[in-house]
């Protein structure tokens, strides 16, 4: 489950704008 | 040049292109108990990036299924709620079959994305968090 939730926020964090 | 958080009100797409606006909306979605529709919305997007990307064919699936599992699978979740029954057995037949196709989250997080327009973007902008924070 944990590798799981790992992939899951590496994968939202992937998503999200960079700091401008 | 316009503040942060006047674009924010501007659209959905403005508050959710910037970082601060993000953990704003975020904050506000987990007084709501509805944060997992922000992080799915970015998962459906995350995805769509992983897709794009040569190989990793076996964590792209594996990506899938988390996603599935964690979102959609129980229909009493707060985003399984809110997507509709064709798009939800789509997206269990891809993960059913193994067959990951990239574009196999995309209705949902349309669908997703509407219902945060419709309701809880709404409802931020007349929030205390929000009005606090202007």
């Amino acid at each position: 489950i944990d590798s799981e939730d790992d992939l899951l926020q590496e994968c939202i964090s992937s998503a999200m704008p960079k700091k401008k | 040049p316009t503040p942060p958080y006047v674009k924010w009100a501007e659209s959905l797409h403005s508050l959710l292109d910037d970082q601060e606006g993000i953990h704003l909306f975020r904050m506000f979605l987990r007084q709501e108990a509805c944060g997992d529709v922000l992080d799915f919305w970015f998962a459906c997007s995350g995805f769509r990036k992983l897709e794009a990307a040569e190989g990793n064919e076996e964590k792209k699936v594996k990506l899938a299924k988390a996603i599935y599992k964690k979102y959609i699978l129980d229909n009493s979740g707060i985003v399984s709620r809110q997507i509709k029954p064709a798009t939800k057995s789509f997206i269990r037949d891809c993960v059913a079959k193994l067959h990951v196709d990239p574009a196999m989250f995309d209705q949902a997080q349309t669908e997703i994305q509407a219902a945060m327009e419709e309701n809880t973007y709404p409802v931020f902008l007349k929030s205390d968090i929000y009005l606090e924070y202007t």
